[in-house]
């Protein structure tokens, strides 16, 4: 998997 | 966006509109922690400085804003509108015992060496955390006011609906967040106490009182 590149969530 | 995520927001929202409608309807703010509110605030303020540069979507930005001026609103109501009604004597978690280990932990692991990045993986640690305060006041006290435990229910949900949300996220975008992951897990676990009483206690009609 690929690590979170931006973070989109609250 | 997935419904896990998206149910998760809305529970969050449900539980500061609780928090509000608790100390408008019972004008005070007896049994909620100031500590717990002033960790909240500086959670948002420290994650959301992309606010300012980097655009997700307008669901995305209205939150930020919305959770950003709701803490600070509701920091003002506790310190100068309903202030005598918080009693400090029972608010008395260590913050520091929070905050400097958050700090820590971000200088130690983050995604990339800058600024908000770092910001960002405190903000992270620290949410993680940050509901000790009003938890150990709960322990102090031994009770609550329904309201109050539904307002801290909705804030649990929201923590345990971002936990499929991670695995459905996992599956359908290959994508995995490890700090966020981690210290949301540890976030949900530290509901798991108040989360039997109020199974037990609060949905069945009693009162919330924990053993003596």
């Amino acid at each position: 998997p690929v690590e979170m590149k931006r973070h989109d969530e609250l | 966006m997935n419904l896990f995520r998206l149910f998760g927001d809305l529970s969050h929202l449900a539980s500061i509109i609780i928090l509000l409608q608790k100390i408008r309807s019972t004008r005070s703010c007896r049994g909620i922690s100031f500590k717990t509110q002033a960790l909240y605030a500086t959670v948002f303020i420290t994650r959301y400085l992309d606010l300012f540069y980097d655009w997700v979507s307008l669901y995305n930005f209205t939150m930020k804003v919305f959770f950003i001026a709701s803490s600070c609103y509701i920091l003002y109501l506790m310190r100068y509108k309903y202030r005598p009604t918080h009693d400090p004597s029972i608010d008395t978690f260590r913050v520091e015992y929070l905050l400097g280990p958050s700090a820590v932990l971000a200088l130690l692991f983050h995604y990339r060496f800058t600024v908000p990045e770092v910001f960002w993986s405190f903000s992270i640690f620290l949410e993680a955390v940050a509901i000790l305060p009003q938890l150990f006041m709960l322990q102090r006290t031994g009770e609550a006011e329904t309201i109050t435990t539904h307002y801290l229910a909705a804030l649990g949900a929201y923590r345990a609906l971002y936990i499929p949300n991670w695995i459905y996220r996992y599956f359908t975008e290959d994508m995995v967040d490890p700090i966020a992951v981690t210290a949301g897990i540890v976030q949900t676990a530290l509901y798991l106490d108040f989360f039997y009483v109020y199974f037990t206690k609060v949905l069945q009609g009693q009162k919330f009182e924990l053993p003596a």
